[in-house]
Order: structure tokens, then sequence, then C-alpha cells
């Protein structure tokens, strides 16, 4: 299958929040989105790659405003839930491609990725579907990074309208 | 807004590769996606989360016919990529909840993590979008874990048919 990939978009009104060296056990994730969820934070994405030495780390990326308020909710947490520490930074965007059979057509990933990286451009977070990949990165480079992404998906007369934030 | 959650899937036929220690800055995932995809592999999932010390990982969950050959490749590029190891297992499995509007509705990644931490499943990957949370765990309680998400979410009348691999 190969993949159609019909649009690029970038989104700078984002922040990261980071729950460090839980436990890596039944029942930890299931405290920390218990905790944010009684909050009412938007969770647009959640990030939990492999665990090592039995400790994990989760990654959640929120819509700014809510940044202050889950790093705090979450340091209330950090002792129960044995964590190491709560980090958050807010000087951050997402930009993703979007398309079809993304998953399923090899090449596309390492496409987006080097159109960033021939810019210097750093990922910080990587989350993909079989429609979707997320990169999130600076936000200083969000324009940049829009820009690189159309051109190698052949996409430049989408570019006008498609940074929000 | 409240999510609408419409169904449960589940996946068998999955495994994950991870390439542990590289080092944060450009180029790192290019060079590794570029490798996987010279080679053909279907990626299902990437995840990335946060970096630590300047290095950090990437978990790649592919289908379980490629896991072989996606460890190679890695294993192939380690060095150049000054990777501390490449890593895989294939007894996983994808359990996830699909809908609408679950990133703006605050608790319903608590809901299904709660379920899962009921039966004490462990979650091992964690990959969310708008429209779908994804827990990677042990393949052998894919069944249990598939029938709690269905009473958590109501959607008992579709437990047959849901499970693939
Ligand atoms: C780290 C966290 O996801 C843990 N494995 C859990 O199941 O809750
Ligand atoms: C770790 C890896 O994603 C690196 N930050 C890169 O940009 O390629």
């Amino acid at each position: 299958e190969n993949a159609v990939i019909t649009g690029v978009t970038g989104n700078k009104n984002i922040a990261k929040v980071a729950i460090r060296g839980i436990p890596d056990r039944p029942g930890v994730a299931a405290q920390i989105f218990s905790a944010l969820g009684s909050q009412g934070i938007n969770i647009r994405l959640i990030i939990q790659s492999i665990a090592a030495d039995g400790l994990n780390d989760i990654s959640v990326v929120v819509s700014r405003e809510f940044v202050r308020q889950a790093a705090e909710v979450l340091e209330g947490q950090r002792k129960s839930l044995k964590a190491k520490e709560i980090v958050f930074h807010d000087q951050l965007a997402e930009v993703s491609i979007v398309g079809s059979g993304i998953a399923s057509t090899p090449g596309v990933a390492a496409r987006m990725f080097r159109a960033l990286a021939r810019r210097r451009i750093n990922i910080d977070l990587i989350s993909s579907s079989e429609v979707r990949i997320t990169c999130v990165i600076d936000e200083r480079r969000t324009t940049e990074a829009i820009r690189a992404l159309h051109r190698e998906f052949q996409l430049e007369r989408l570019q006008r309208g498609m940074l929000r934030g």
C-alpha cells in the first residue's frame, strides 16, 4: 500500500508534563490519569515507551493552559506514586503529517524525520498511528518544520492556514 | 465534550523492538527509520517519550512477522547510532479503545487504565491520539483485557469478533 499524505498540521498551544521513574507495575498509570482526570485536564497525547530496570516514564502532552495545573497535580501524587520527579516544558509545538496507509508504508516516517533532521530540528517526542505521525519539537522551529514537511510531501499549496496556536 | 467510546480492539500479531540509549540530537530518528524503511518493515506504532541526560529510547511496534528482521537491521546500525542496545519482545498484544472526543474528555484514559489495573494487567507501552488509546500488554492477558474494557465502556454486545491475531 502506498501512503497518501493529505496534510501537515502544527499546534503551538501545547506543553508536556512528564512523570519520571515510576514503578512499572499495574495501577501506576491508572493513578496518574485518575489524578489528571479529576482536574478536568485535557490530554492530547499519552506517551509511554519501554521500561528500564523496573522503572518507566510517562510523557503527557496537554493544551498549554493546563500545564501548571497538571504539574501541580502530579507533584501532589509524586510520593505515593514513588516517582523520581515531575518535569514540564511549554516552549513546544506538535507537528504532524496525516494521511492514510502511513503504518503500512515503510519509509514514510523516515521521510518525515529526515525532513526535520536536514534542518537540525530535534525531535523531542514521537507518537504515531495508522493515520498520523506526530513529533513534538521546539516551538521556535514550528514554521520551518511545517514548511519542510509540506515540501517533503509536496503539499506546498496547503501551506497557508495550517498553523494553529 | 463527552467521549463516545465506540469500540475495543485487540491485536496479538504484534511485537516491539526498542532502540535504547540513543543520543537525543537531530538525525538519529531519521537514521533508525531509514534503515527500517529500506527493509520494507511495516511500522504500527512509533513511541518516543521524554529524554534523560541527553539520551533517549524509541519503541517500535511492528507486525510480529517483522520483529527478527527489524531487530537485525537495528543491530546493524547500533554502533553508528551510538545506541546502547537493541531489544525485542514478541509475546505482546495491542488493546485499544476507539471513539471520539477521547483527548478532550478527561477521565477516559483513567477508566481504561483502571480497568486493566483491577485485573493486575501491566501496561508495557502507551500511545494515544484524539480518537484512540492503545496499550501494549502481555499477550496472555489479551482476552481478559478486552473483556474488561468492554465492560468498563459498556460495549459487551461487541465482544465477539473483536479479537484479531
Ligand atoms: C508504568 C505504568 O504504565 C505501569 N506499567 C502500569 O501498568 O500502570
Ligand atoms: C531521539 C531522536 O528522536 C532525536 N531527538 C532525533 O531528533 O532524531
